[in-house]
């Protein structure tokens, strides 16, 4: 029943949710893409790759560029304007950072990271390390500082929401725990599925992938409709934006609409959102597990699929989860072998009550393991985690490219299928050699664990899950119905929102027209009035100008009242009469700036209204009337 | 790899230093800290980009403009680390290197 006049509107497959019926469309929030033909907001802007606030896009050979503007469509593409599509959160104001089209470091993503974090409230993060099966990269130091900064004092202390899609590097069984933007526990991990409910081609398995939302599938299936730029051979508008880049912009904009009906959800709430209402599809391909608090979870799907009704719904009656606990294990020296598949390294720790009772932590979120493996081939080790429940997260996934020879340093593997268990027993982490054979044994070095989670007991989480179930109905979403939004906190930003240079050459063109304008204007008026006033003098007869004697004329005491125009050349009239000024003199902008003269019109000059000013202005002796 | 246009800009010109500064007073005062920042570029013969984005006590180290061999380049470099190694204030530093970042 909603409709837009959007052309391509009716091809949105993916957009169908009676929210949309309910007016919930983001509006007044920011998120980030890149900046496009959508209601800007420069302000939340910045291209680090040329370092000046406008993060338009150049083109470029590969013809790559567009990209930004796909995912920025899918957020927030304005609706009833007669072009292109739709977006998610067509109310939500969108912001771009330029950051992918040039060398980056890791100083550089700590910028983008944390760019204009008041001002922006989700960052949409298609990119990330070479989806080849074969990379083991992340955030670097100063990229885990930025994020965790982000979702501390971001967004008014609220945190910041960092989407990131979880990669594309299925074909070459590549797994998104070996990519630290993806894995790490600040981050909202998104994995795509194609409206047939299957996981693509290009999709990867993950333990650490929060959900799914819908993306391009094989060549029969949809793809996901959306602006495009309009340089080289684009047109403004895509059918074919795919891949886990067009996913996570999706689930952005429905956090939009999330923060839209209660802004101050903390970052640590959306994510619990998302666990408590993704919800499961059948898909036999899928293995989908439940764990001891009820929640399914599938290494191809996550949670489960992102649904804005379900969401919003959550959203709008959603008290914030406690404070994040966390416990942290003794670094577990092992120097244990490696055995050859089917045989296998079993290690394990116990979290007892004790070692929770500093912290509280009662139930799981994330949960990671930080290993040191040394071995020939590292695509060989395939490395399981096992929580207390028995709950299994396949988080080092064989990977036949990758026959790196360094083996894993301090790498950080996570979970989030344990979301919701209880976090005190025994967490057992198995490591095997699958490869075909091993000249040199592999060894476990050393490993950590590390719990997040809150002090909710399993209870509470069941009440939780029964609370937000009855609010499915949609009987909260009416306007009267508001539980209390703290505000948030003032935090001053490193640099605030520059003009950019065509916006300053147009505001100095602007004033220096104005300036002009003015100036004529105040002149026209003065010299006017002059006219007016000499107009009586001269009605009783041949104008007398009385004789202005030279000291009078240097005090500049005396009004000085003079022809407008004379009607011969002023040349010769400076040779017969002396005593009489000519037009130019009086008319040039240095006597302009003593102000002694005035605009006089001669009595043989009455046929010569249509005299210009600027003539005057200019002095053109030429001018005879 | 920064440009001289601070540390939000553009990715190489030269070699770049990430720092990670301590207050050597201690009072971790934001001025404080670029004027030691400022100092300590200068003694290990870099400019002081800026703090980088919003972490505080983080900057960015570039190398004054101008082209050098790459000899030079890497006797820089050393002088450079073991300026940054051996100053008390600094708690950690890296030499900015080019990420493999890829669209999805």
């Amino acid at each position: 029943s909603v409709h837009f006049n959007d052309p391509k509107y009716p091809q949105q497959w993916h957009l169908v949710s009676p929210v949309l019926q309910c007016a919930v469309s983001g509006g007044g929030l920011l998120t980030i893409s890149l900046f496009s033909r959508l209601h800007p907001s420069p302000e939340g802007s910045y291209d680090l790759n040329s370092n000046d606030p406008d993060p338009m896009p150049h083109p470029d050979v590969e013809n790559g560029n567009h990209h930004g503007t796909r995912c920025a469509g899918e957020i927030a593409a304005v609706p009833n304007n007669s072009f292109c599509a739709v977006g998610v959160a067509y109310g939500s104001r969108i912001a771009g950072i330029r950051v992918l089209d040039g060398p980056l470091t890791d100083s550089m993503e700590a910028v983008a990271f944390n760019k204009h974090y008041q001002i922006n409230d989700i960052y949409s993060c298609s990119w990330g390390p070479d989806d080849d099966g074969k990379t083991v990269d992340g955030p670097h130091q100063l990229g885990k500082a930025a994020l965790q900064h982000g979702v501390i004092a971001g967004r008014q202390g609220f945190g910041s929401i960092f989407v990131v899609a979880s990669g594309n590097g299925g074909q070459h069984n590549d797994n998104c725990n070996y990519d630290g933007y993806a894995n790490s526990i600040y981050t909202v991990t998104i994995g795509a599925v194609d409206e047939e409910g299957h996981m693509p081609f290009y999709a990867e398995e993950c333990a650490s992938m929060l959900a799914v939302t819908f993306s391009g599938g094989d060549k029969m299936l949809r793809s996901i409709v959306t602006t495009d730029w309009d340089l080289q051979k684009g047109t403004g508008c895509t059918e074919g934006h795919t891949g886990t880049s067009a996913a996570a912009p999706l689930a952005a904009g429905m956090i939009a609409l999330m923060l839209q009906v209660r802004p101050c959800l903390t970052w640590r709430d959306v994510q619990h959102i998302i666990v408590f209402t993704a919800t499961r599809y059948e898909d036999r391909r899928a293995e989908w597990v439940t764990n001891e608090a009820g929640f399914s979870h599938s290494h191809q799907h996550g949670f489960g699929l992102l649904n804005a009704w379900r969401l919003v719904n959550a959203a709008k009656i959603w008290t914030s989860v406690p404070y994040l606990a966390s416990y942290v294990s003794p670094m577990l020296k092992e120097n244990k072998a490696i055995p050859q598949s089917p045989r296998s390294l079993e290690v394990l720790w116990n979290v007892s009550r004790m070692d929770l009772e500093m912290s509280g932590l009662k139930t799981l979120e994330h949960v990671a393991v930080t290993v040191s493996i040394t071995h020939p081939r590292r695509g060989s080790l395939e490395l399981k985690l096992f929580c207390p429940s028995g709950m299994m997260s396949l988080i080092g996934a064989p990977r036949s490219m990758d026959s790196d020879p360094n083996g894993f340093n301090d790498w950080t593997f996570s979970t989030v299928r344990c979301w919701g268990e209880r976090a005190r027993g025994t967490y057992r982490l198995v490591v095997r050699d699958v490869g075909d054979e091993s000249f040199q044994v592999g060894i476990l070095r050393q490993w950590q664990l590390t719990l997040y989670g809150s002090v909710w007991s399993p209870v509470d989480i069941r009440d939780r899950q029964r609370l937000l179930e009855s609010a499915m109905s949609g009987k909260y979403l009416h306007d009267d119905f508001a539980l209390p939004c703290p505000p948030g906190l003032k935090i001053p930003e490193e640099d605030g929102y520059t003009i950019t240079p065509n916006t300053l050459k147009t505001l100095v063109l602007v004033g220096c027209f104005t300036v002009f304008w003015t100036v004529y204007y105040m002149l026209e008026v003065y010299l006017s009035q002059r006219n007016v006033a000499s107009n009586q003098v001269c009605r009783s007869g041949p104008c007398h100008w009385p004789h202005r004697s030279r000291k009078a004329k240097e005090e500049g005491t005396e009004l000085e009242s003079v022809p407008l125009c004379s009607s011969k050349d002023p040349d010769e009239v400076e040779t017969e009469s002396r005593g009489l000024p000519t037009t130019s003199d009086l008319l040039v902008p240095d006597l302009l700036e003593q102000g002694d003269w005035s605009l006089s019109q001669n009595k043989s000059t009455l046929d010569c209204p249509h005299q210009h000013l600027d003539d005057l202005l200019h002095g053109k002796e030429e001018q005879i009337c | 790899l920064a440009g001289t246009g601070g540390p939000d800009g553009q990715g190489p010109g030269g070699p770049s230093w990430a720092v990670h500064l301590e207050s050597l007073k201690g009072d971790g005062e934001e001025e404080t800290l670029e004027q030691q920042a400022d100092a300590l570029a200068q003694a290990a013969g870099l400019v002081n980009a800026g703090r980088i984005g919003e972490l505080q006590g983080h900057y960015l180290f570039v190398q004054p403009a101008g082209h050098r061999p790459a000899l030079e380049v890497e006797a820089i470099r050393q002088q450079v680390e073991a300026v940054l190694a051996g100053h008390e204030a600094v708690r950690w530093h890296s030499e900015q290197r080019l990420l493999r970042r890829a669209k999805r």
